[in-house]
């Protein structure tokens, strides 16, 4: 049972497309997948097909209204999703006590039992969306674009999962994904040097590339799967499903 | 005097690409221009040169502990930065009275008098900031890239936005400006013909092409001008600037 927050607070990065695509593509290698739709704009949701996202979702689990087993819906074979919901912004605005932190937790850990991943979407934001998502998780992934600005945002993110970690009183392994790669670019490649100095063993070992066609799929409600399934967009999501199952590596 | 909050919810767009580009071509053009950074990640301020962001900036104006005068800085000829500054974050997860949303209306009140161009860079979120920046603005500037999911997140955000312009009780003219085009794309082509269809002459006449010169200057704590002055996205941020100035839209 892998609970995988897919979490970057700069905006952009791939998150919503990655949670999408690496979750048909394990589904479709034969595990049980749940994906969870935490950001309020709801992307995630729409991409799989609900449209509106005016249904009760994970906005009611959080307030502690419904259980997961009324709010999850089959979307694909072998994957389901929890939507967003209309009110998961009310949420996040919410001050109080740090039992707010664990309700996504509380709220899936009996459901998650019966899964092999649960992917986490999570919003650019740092509050208290994420921080549940954090609390809830067995491991991260971080989504990096080939930019400078992607990578600044990274020394911030770390700093506020150490705080986490302190929190939570046990580790979350971390681990990384290049995404909208393009190997043309000296700046991409930079950065992926980069990546590989800081954080030896800790990215996995696929880079997504550039894809029109990724950008194009949610626009049908379908995953690159079902959409170009020949494409570079699906090749490279199958292969970033293989290297999460077996922990593969870039060196 | 034109305060322009230069928003969208939506990640990674280019908001603080356009805050920096076009602030610096509208203070080439001869306007006395001030930057607001209103992203707690700082982006804006570490493109600027503040590498570190640390010392006090707009998180002490919104808390009503300094003026403007005190944490304006010079950054180029013309051109001024209101630096985010560290505790940006801890505003944000404020609650109380609706007083807090006038913060930066209040503060900047005075000093915007004295400017021809007032660019406030909005972060990912639709929360007390980005309110903040609504409520203290003259007009709003939307950039929109040209995918499937930039466009989805429009109709959520003109929501809030007529909310917010209710709340005013004054209108806020809205225009939007296309970035990262890549005009060989059909989906680029598409979205560019939704948005003069859904809003006709409110897209500003120029798009920022997608150019990785953009990408690397914030690497070198350089503008687009003064990293690669001849190249595209000097010429698109130029003729951008002066789209703003004689508000020449897209037909
Ligand atoms: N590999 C890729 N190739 C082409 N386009 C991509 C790729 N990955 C993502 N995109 C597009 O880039 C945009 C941003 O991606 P996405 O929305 O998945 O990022 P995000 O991190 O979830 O953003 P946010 O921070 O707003 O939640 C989307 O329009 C998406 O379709
Ligand atoms: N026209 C362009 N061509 C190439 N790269 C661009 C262009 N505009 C922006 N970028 C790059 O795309 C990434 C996202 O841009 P930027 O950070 O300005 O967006 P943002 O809307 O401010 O993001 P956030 O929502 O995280 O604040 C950055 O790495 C930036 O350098
Ligand atoms: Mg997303
Ligand atoms: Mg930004």
């Amino acid at each position: 049972m892998r609970i995988i927050a897919i979490m970057n607070h700069k905006g952009g990065v791939g998150k919503t497309t990655t949670t999408l695509n690496l979750g048909h593509a394990l589904a479709a290698a034969g595990k049980k997948v749940t994906l969870i739709d935490m950001d309020p704009q709801g992307h995630l949701t729409i991409s799989c097909g609900n449209s509106a996202n005016k249904e009760p979702g994970l906005d009611q689990l959080l307030m502690q209204q419904t259980t997961t087993e009324n709010i999850v819906r089959d979307v694909k074979p072998k994957l389901s999703l929890i939507s967003a919901g209309p009110k998961l912004a009310e949420f996040e605005q919410q001050k109080g006590d740090s039992s707010l932190a664990l309700r996504l937790r509380n709220g899936i850990k009996e459901y998650a039992q019966g899964q092999d991943f649960v992917l986490i979407d999570c919003p650019p934001s740092s509050g208290l969306l994420v921080i549940n998502s954090l609390f809830a998780a067995t491991e991260v992934l971080v989504p990096v674009t080939g930019d400078y600005l992607a990578l600044l945002g990274l020394s911030r993110l770390l700093g506020i999962f150490k705080h986490i970690e302190k929190a939570m009183q046990h580790s979350l392994p971390l681990q990384f994904v290049l995404t909208r790669f393009d190997g043309r670019r000296k700046l991409a490649r930079g950065i992926r040097t980069k990546m590989l100095t800081h954080f030896p063993g800790q990215v996995l070992a696929t880079f997504i590339r550039e894809s029109v066609a990724l950008a194009e799929s949610p626009g049908f409600q379908k995953s690159i799967f079902e959409y170009q399934p020949r494409g570079h967009g699906a090749e490279d999501y199958k292969a970033l499903a293989q290297d999460l199952i077996k922990k593969r590596m870039m060196k």
